[in-house]
């Protein structure tokens, strides 16, 4: 359903997020 | 030729206001018919308000789907680089016999991070 | 032909909203028809909230795309530096 879509979408986007700031966070230290 | 065109042309134009004048008399019936009340929608706004949703999620999976895209490009571009530093760098510490100091647990844990 | 496949989408979507309204029509005779249609109002806006929140989701996502590429850009500046000092 439309809801269903919409929950999927939301939770990919919530992860590629977490999976982004835990990559960016780690290039960091490593470019120090 | 032309004048069968034109013909056909107006059929269609009074087929679509025809079908703009159903569609608005069974909205007015409609309204009339469930007039919104108190926390009630009547059908024909929620019908709205169900295709706006329906559209406005569309918008948001195609604005989506590139920025994703985009991410994993930069990622792997972030990655190539840094290989190729690293490489370098192994390098200039070979030629000058400089001994780094090893990865610290820290920087172990963001090289897994970045694989 | 490709205009007239428009113009025939365009007149078949409107048959089929009018064939939605037609259905909604008679819906006060279904039983429990306001109880259904507040369910769906409700569900409706359970929806759009949803979709906010997915809209502040892409809007991060969008800073966070921004983010990895300025970092790729320093990082590659770093390389040059160090090709430069090889």
């Amino acid at each position: 359903t439309l809801k269903d879509n919409v929950n999927i979408l939301l939770d990919k986007a919530s992860l590629e997020s977490q999976e982004s700031i835990g990559f960016i966070k780690a290039a960091k230290v490593l470019m120090k | 030729m032309e004048e069968e065109v034109d013909k056909l042309e107006l059929m269609f134009q009074k087929a679509d206001s025809d079908l703009d004048y159903i569609q608005y008399r069974l909205e007015y019936e409609i309204k009339t018919n469930h007039p919104d009340s108190a926390g009630e929608k009547n059908p024909v706004t929620l019908l709205q308000e169900l295709s706006a949703i329906k559209s406005r999620f569309q918008t948001l999976h195609e604005r989506f789907k590139p920025i994703a895209d985009e991410q994993k490009e930069t990622k792997s571009r972030i990655c190539a680089t840094f290989n190729k530093t690293m490489t370098v760098i192994q390098e200039l510490q070979k030629q000058t016999d400089l001994e780094l100091s090893p990865l610290t647990e820290e920087e172990k844990t963001a090289v897994q991070q970045l694989k | 032909s490709s205009d007239l496949d428009q113009l025939c989408s365009h007149i078949n979507e409107k048959i089929g909203n009018i064939k939605k309204s037609l259905s909604l029509r008679n819906c006060g005779q279904v039983p429990n028809s306001k109880t259904i249609l507040s369910k769906i109002g409700d569900e409706i806006m359970v929806i759009n909230e949803l979709l906010n929140k997915l809209e502040i989701e892409i809007q991060f996502q969008e800073q966070t795309t921004n983010s990895l590429k300025e970092l790729c850009a320093s990082l590659e500046e770093d390389y040059k530096d160090v090709e430069h000092l090889k």
